[in-house]
């Protein structure tokens, strides 16, 4: 573990329930892509399933459990307790054009043809795109409410924190996993264009909203 | 076995 991973999981932590405790206090989920918030359940889901059979540690162990709960509580509370208020005429992405494609890349570049291996694969890569239904009902409406803005920047922050860990690990361990690192790039590379709008606007308490 | 060991990250 290095401070790096430590505080991208953290912020991942914090991503998660920023979000739920928005939807929780507001009893409403607009402006939040349910289509993201089942690819992140989907992401994982499939990868800790090794929950019960590969222990590494109680953080490990701890943290995939909190994820997988706190998400799949997201999931919920959007399509079933404040099903009203899901905003579905801005969440249109076709999933489907995430899923699939990741699902035969993950078939055809993995390190190890085992359907554990495959399905950590599978999720790694779904995991790099899983933002892009948020980011284009944001695109659509035009505008992000500030705590979900905030809510992305923690989300985004995670992975390029990830990147440090990875070079940190790949200096100091000899680790390194070309699958995670392309796909993380990706995932980060996606956020750019918020980070900036981020850090220009929410940072000096203006809200969100994209050049029309 | 060596390659599930190295799965530590979440």
């Amino acid at each position: 573990m290095n401070i790096f991973r430590l505080v991208g999981d953290l912020s991942h932590l914090l991503a998660i329930f920023v979000l739920l405790l928005k939807i929780w206090k507001s009893r409403s989920c607009a402006g939040v892509s349910g289509k993201s918030q089942i690819l992140f359940a989907l992401v994982f889901i499939t990868r800790y399933l090794d929950l019960f059979t590969n222990f590494i540690s109680v953080y490990n162990s701890l943290m995939k459990v909190i994820f997988i709960a706190s998400t799949v509580a997201t999931v919920y509370l959007m399509y079933i307790k404040f099903k009203a208020t899901y905003d579905s005429n801005h969440d249109t992405f076709r999933i489907e054009f995430l899923v699939v494609p990741v699902g035969g890349l993950a078939f055809l570049v993995n390190h190890d043809f085992t359907p554990l291996e495959i399905l950590w694969t599978f999720s790694i890569y779904l995991e790099s795109v899983a933002i892009l239904p948020q980011l284009f009902m944001i695109s659509k409406t035009g505008e992000a409410e500030t705590i979900t803005s905030h809510y992305l920047f923690a989300l985004g922050s995670y992975r390029a924190l990830y990147l440090l860990n990875w070079i940190y690990r790949y200096y100091f361990e000899g680790y390194f996993d070309l699958i995670a690192v392309v796909a993380g790039c990706v995932q980060t590379i996606l956020y750019c264009d918020f980070f900036y709008l981020y850090i220009t606007k929410v940072m000096w308490g203006k809200k969100l909203s994209l050049p029309a | 076995d060596e390659k599930q060991k190295n799965k530590d990250e979440l």
